[in-house]
Order: structure tokens, then sequence, then C-alpha cells
């Protein structure tokens, strides 16, 4: 038996939103430490990692581990019939291993709706991705993030992020010229959502498909603030943080420079 | 595009 209740059930569409442009099928495995989902776009230049630890849910009980194979379309249709005040319950149960049931219930209980959804058998593969010490970490408003891969995105398809103990720059070039966005450090800010931290043992710089760093920014909803983790000649790490539950994180592999 | 690595280069399958 596995249920798993979300009063906040609106954030399950804001994580749908999150992946609808990387993935369109992914597995969620189920234990008793919460539900995680790790796919990679089908180039395999992305990765998304999805963890909801099982504490962050109102409800949730897994009596043993479950990979539920998932068509994202399918979900994103049936989550697409709850509201956004509606809590969430996630039902699979033992004796029906091939569906996955929905049910919102409304704030005051008087609308109760389920959906029963097919499951999927997926072959996915699973990364096992080493714990590492990046160099740069840069944590900034995840919005400001979202502006500046939009606004790069109008002057070429690559972003060249540089950051030193001063700042991040983010450059870009095309047919029509050049950009380039500096950052600094926050001073101080009253807000910590508001703020530009960077934690820097060496300078970095590295180059990224605009495209997908624009794929990863539909996750902004999800926090306030992106952490952007990264080393020389490693995949980019972009965090949003899911608060007292987990994160959304994405890994992009670096393109080589001409 | 030639110059995008895979991330499957850098991680391998558990």
């Amino acid at each position: 038996m596995f249920e798993a209740r979300l009063v906040q059930g609106s954030l399950l569409k804001k994580i749908l939103e999150a992946t609808k442009d990387l993935l369109t099928e992914a597995t969620f495995d189920c234990s008793s430490t919460g539900m995680s989902l790790q796919a990679m776009d089908s180039s395999h230049v992305s990765l998304v990692s999805l963890m909801l630890r099982s504490d962050g849910f109102d409800a949730y009980r897994c009596d043993r581990n479950l990979s539920m194979g998932i068509n994202l379309t399918s979900m994103t249709k049936i989550i697409k019939c709850s509201s956004n005040d509606d809590v969430v319950t996630i039902k699979a149960d033992d004796n029906n291993p091939d569906t996955v049931t929905f049910m919102f219930e409304s704030p005051n209980q008087e609308k109760v709706s389920d959906f029963e959804m097919k499951l999927m058998d997926l072959d996915t593969e699973h990364l096992g991705i080493p714990e590492t010490d990046y160099s740069v970490v840069v944590k900034m408003p995840a919005q400001e993030f979202q502006r500046v891969c939009r606004d790069m995105s109008q002057i070429g398809e690559s972003v060249t992020i540089c950051c030193t103990k001063d700042g991040i720059r983010f450059s870009a070039s095309g047919d029509l010229g050049t950009g380039n966005i500096k950052i600094a450090q926050s001073a101080n800010v009253d807000k910590e959502e508001e703020a530009v931290v960077i934690e820097m043992q060496e300078a970095v710089t590295l180059t990224f498909a605009l495209r997908y760093l624009n794929f990863f920014t539909r996750a902004t909803s999800l926090s306030g603030q992106v952490s952007l983790s990264m080393s020389p000649e490693v995949p980019l790490v972009v965090e949003y943080k899911i608060a007292d539950m987990g994160y959304m994180r994405y890994y992009l592999a670096p393109k080589i420079e001409d | 595009d030639k110059n995008q690595m895979k991330i499957s280069s850098f991680f391998q399958c558990d």
C-alpha cells in the first residue's frame, strides 16, 4: 500500500510544469524515505532529479518500495482536473499494481474526485551521481536567473557563464551581436531571497545550451532562489529547493568550446 | 550539435 497526501496539492502542478519540456515519461520511485524521480531528456544532454521527502507530506505511507512508470502528459491532464487549493492524495494498491489513483478533495470536503491512471512499463536507466565539491556555488533569485536566460537567448543559442569572486557574468553572441550580463554578489540585503551569494574555491568558465537552461527555469515558481553549482568540465547543477520537502535539480552537460 | 556533451558521459549507470 502506498498513500501520500499533500495539502498543498498545487505543488504537483508546479512540478509537472517544471518537467514538461524535458520529459514525457518517467519513473517515480517510492520508498519510506519519500518519492523521487530521475530521468534524462531524450537527447541525454540533461538530467532531471526530483526529491520529495516523506516527512514533507501531510500523510505518507509506503509499505514496500514501488516504482511507478508514469506518462507525464497523462498525469498533467489528470492533475489539471484539481483546483489549486485542493488536497491531493496519491494512492497505489498492491493488489492493483498497474494503476495509480489521484484523489482531489476541496478544502471544505464538499467535492471529492478520484482519477485512476494506467501505469507504464518503463525501462529506464538510473545514473549514479557522484558527490562533488563544486568550485563555485551561486545562489540568486530564481526570477533573476529566469530573466537572464530569457534575455541571453535573444542573442544566441549558448551562454558562457564566468564566475569569479566579484560576480557572475553571462555572455552570449550571435548574428546580431553580443550581450553580457554581470551580476555582483550582494553587499547587503534585507531579504534572503533577493540575495546573490557566491561561494567560490576557484574561478570557473563554462558554456551551456540556453535551450535547456530555459527549460529548467520552468521550475521558477517552486522556489524564490535558485543555486548554480559549477566545476570545470563537469555538468552544471541548477537546483530549486522545494520548501520543507526536497528539491528539483537539473544537471546539464557543458558544451565544448570551439 | 557536435559541441554539446552528453550527460551520460559524466554519470555511470547504477
